[in-house]
């Protein structure tokens, strides 16, 4: 299938820099690095909880630059009033994990 | 690492 990641380019850009701001270590950032950040959105965190469970793809405990860019989508769309889907739709897979 | 039950690699639970 082929559709289009709904996170663009310029968030991408946005989403990586904070990526790379919080130290990841081989390409990774563990919950410990990026659970602050999520807190710093002043969600809730069983939606938070929620959040991590829709980004971290393959349940690692770490989240990549995709996962994370899932992770910050979710949180910037769950500021504006949007709910957190219970699963992840289609669109918001990063294209490297299809 | 995390604590034990549930969502082991969830840190928010």
């Amino acid at each position: 299938i082929d559709i289009p990641w709904v996170v663009k380019p310029e968030e991408k850009m946005k989403f990586d820099s904070i990526f790379e701001s919080l130290g990841p270590v081989g390409g990774m950032l563990t919950g410990d690095k990026v659970k602050p950040v999520l807190l710093n959105s002043k969600l809730p965190v069983d939606i938070l909880g929620r959040v991590w469970e829709l980004s971290d793809l393959d349940r690692d405990g770490m989240l990549d630059k995709d996962e994370f860019s899932v992770a910050m989508y979710l949180v910037y769309r769950a500021l504006e009033g949007e709910p957190v889907p219970m699963s992840l739709p289609p669109p918001l897979v990063p294209p490297s994990k299809r | 690492q995390y604590p034990a039950g549930g969502s082991s690699t969830n840190p928010f639970l």
